[in-house]
């Protein structure tokens, strides 16, 4: 519930009046889709220039990464691409009912990899270092 | 700079920055690459520390991990692959690795420092390897060249020593790290491993007296390391003796309040 009620209502489940809320929900869903053609969450392109900052004098390499950024709708129903959780789909739905109280998923890479970078220190000593989590590979809804 | 994908709009303004925004900005990218400020390497000492070896391993490693096929490798220790290159070892070095440093040799390129037994002098300055970090290999290398026909069938004892002690303090006291043997007319890199000892400099900055190389013919005579083409000082930049050193660190870095 979006009110935080802690304790399980056990009648809850057996009230036929829920089922039709969900169905209702259901086809309200399916006719917003079609009428809002806002993007589903997506990667777009993010390139940080190490040469625009001025700084190819110590960086050997590389000039610059593309590290990508996830933009983009966590709306009902989740798109297949979308990598959404379980939960994800379960708050959709809950935002879909209620969406001034609960918000949708968030947009955000589900899969980063690393960067390597070659660079001089103050006395010219070069070193290599590997970078976790600096390229969003994958986005999804969380 | 960033530059944005214009297709869809985004959140970010571009806007002017002002100059603390963009030293801000240049901190905050430099904290995430694990650097208190930005470095200023000296334009004429930034071949001492052999960038392009180190260029090898970054490609090696930019490729994914995946050893490129035209990759040169070679064996052990001598090949006509040229100045520079990357062993199949220091590729299993690479992938444990998180952190690879190559450097200086802070005696002088043309100062010929010869101990009181003729040997040649090398030092690094381990000092500035960021905290956390622990050596799991570590090589010194020195180029041989092909010195033609002068000592054609001859055959060297190549050893490298560590310094523990040295005057004025005491006697020199050196510790036999390595020993190889060369022929003459061959080419090519001596590595020599030096993980031990490098741990122990990282550990005990100033037991680090540097190491010191020998050369002598097979009958126990002392000979002047240049005269059979190992190279340093006056020869060619991509062929001066450096030493590379692989590290494993703990990678967890807290972040400072902003």
């Amino acid at each position: 519930s979006a009110h935080g009620h802690k304790g399980r209502n056990p009648n809850r489940s057996k009230n036929p009046k829920n089922a039709q809320d969900a169905l209702k929900v259901a086809e309200a869903a399916a006719e917003t889709l079609s009428t809002d053609p806002k993007q589903g969450c997506k990667k777009h392109e993010l390139y940080v220039s190490f040469r625009d900052l001025g700084w190819q004098d110590w960086i050997i390499a590389p000039e610059g990464y593309a590290a990508y950024y996830c933009q983009g709708e966590c709306a009902f129903p989740l798109n297949s691409y979308m990598n959404a959780t379980n939960h994800a789909i379960v708050q959709t739905l809950v935002h879909f009912i209620n969406p001034e109280t609960v918000p949708k998923p968030c947009c955000a890479p589900t899969q980063l990899h690393g960067i390597s970078v070659l660079y001089f220190d103050d006395s010219s000593n070069v070193i290599l270092k590997k970078y976790r989590n600096m390229v969003v590979r994958a986005c999804g809804c969380h | 700079n960033i530059t944005l994908d214009n297709e869809v709009h985004s959140s970010f303004i571009q806007r002017r920055l002002r100059s603390q925004e963009r030293r801000e900005m240049q901190r905050e990218i430099l904290s995430i690459l694990g650097l208190p400020h930005r470095p200023r390497p000296h334009i004429y000492t930034k071949q001492n520390a052999a960038p392009m070896f180190m260029l090898d391993l970054y490609n090696a490693i930019s490729t994914d991990g995946q050893q490129p096929a035209g990759f040169s490798y070679y064996k052990p220790v001598f090949t006509t692959q040229g100045p520079r290159m990357v062993t199949q070892q220091n590729s299993i070095f690479l992938n444990d690795a998180n952190m690879v440093m190559s450097f200086v040799n802070l005696v002088e390129l043309d100062q010929d420092v010869l101990s009181s037994r003729h040997n040649r002098e090398f030092r690094f300055d381990l000092s500035r390897i960021p905290e956390g970090e622990a050596v799991s290999a570590a090589e010194f290398r020195i180029y041989k060249d092909y010195i033609g026909e002068h000592y054609e069938n001859e055959t060297f004892h190549v050893s490298v020593y560590q310094v523990l002690q040295e005057p004025p303090d005491s006697e020199e006291d050196l510790f036999l790290l390595d020993t190889r043997v060369v022929w003459a007319i061959e080419e090519g890199w001596l590595v020599f491993d030096i993980t031990a000892t490098s741990n122990q400099w990282v550990v005990n900055l100033d037991q680090n007296l540097g190491l010191q190389l020998a050369l002598e013919s097979m009958d126990g005579q002392s000979v002047n390391p240049r005269l059979v083409g190992l190279v340093w000082g006056r020869g060619p930049r991509d062929k001066q003796p450096f030493m590379v050193a692989f590290f494993k660190g703990t990678e967890v870095r807290l972040r400072s309040v902003r």
